[in-house]
């Protein structure tokens, strides 16, 4: 059911949307099915101006001092960060595997263009995912509709130019309806350049 | 309506903002 709107106080700098923290960590080795996911998945925040955004964010853990098979999700209120959700299944997701040591800075960049609405296509974005793994950290940005080609390459464009990325970095897109079908959130994805 | 937008640099002089404590 859906959750009380967040009351922002007078003076504050609205948001153009209401988002939600979720905190999520997996045993590692442990098969991942979608109820042991929706367990391990936590609400930890919700907030909907500028000022409560910072807030939370000065007393998050850095996804540099996570430990392995965690992951943080700053989602658009309402939109559980599920491939099931109605305004998920539809979509899919950017990946963008960053070496350790970016992680950090990354995901700062990529949270702040996206509560500044810097991506500019509507109500596609649905949230972003800071995944900390053993050898790499892994930013993916979700979107409601994976078939609309414009769009993701938008997001791309964009995600490439606020996360200051070196040029060979290699972005990926993956459908949520393919890592239903394969059960995972990171293999066979479908290199940039399509 | 209008949508917000907020540039970076905004944003992160947001971030010392006393407010945001």
């Amino acid at each position: 059911k859906p959750l009380p709107p967040v009351e922002v106080k007078p003076g504050d700098h609205r948001l153009q949307f209401t988002y939600n923290i979720w905190f999520s960590r997996r045993a590692p080795g442990k098969q991942a099915t979608t109820q042991n996911y929706d367990q391990n998945l936590k609400l930890i925040g919700r907030f909907a101006s500028v000022e409560q955004f910072w807030a939370y964010y000065s007393r998050l853990v850095r996804p540099a001092d996570l430990n392995s098979h965690s992951d943080i999700h700053i989602f658009k209120d309402g939109i559980k960060p599920m491939w099931e959700d109605a305004a998920n299944k539809n979509g899919g997701k950017w990946i963008v595997r960053l070496r350790k040591g970016l992680a950090s800075r990354c995901w700062e960049n990529m949270i702040l263009a996206m509560l500044g609405e810097q991506f500019m296509v509507g109500d596609e974005i649905c949230g972003a995912v800071i995944s900390v793994r053993f050898q790499e950290d892994i930013i993916s940005v979700w979107n409601r509709t994976a078939q609309d080609t414009a769009t993701t390459t938008r997001i791309r464009d964009t995600l490439k130019r606020v996360l200051n990325l070196p040029p060979n970095t290699v972005m990926e897109y993956k459908t949520h309806n393919d890592s239903l079908k394969d059960h995972s959130s990171f293999r066979n994805t479908r290199a940039d350049g399509y | 309506g209008t949508r917000i937008i907020y540039e970076r640099t905004f944003l992160m002089q947001m971030r010392n903002s006393p407010l945001a404590k």
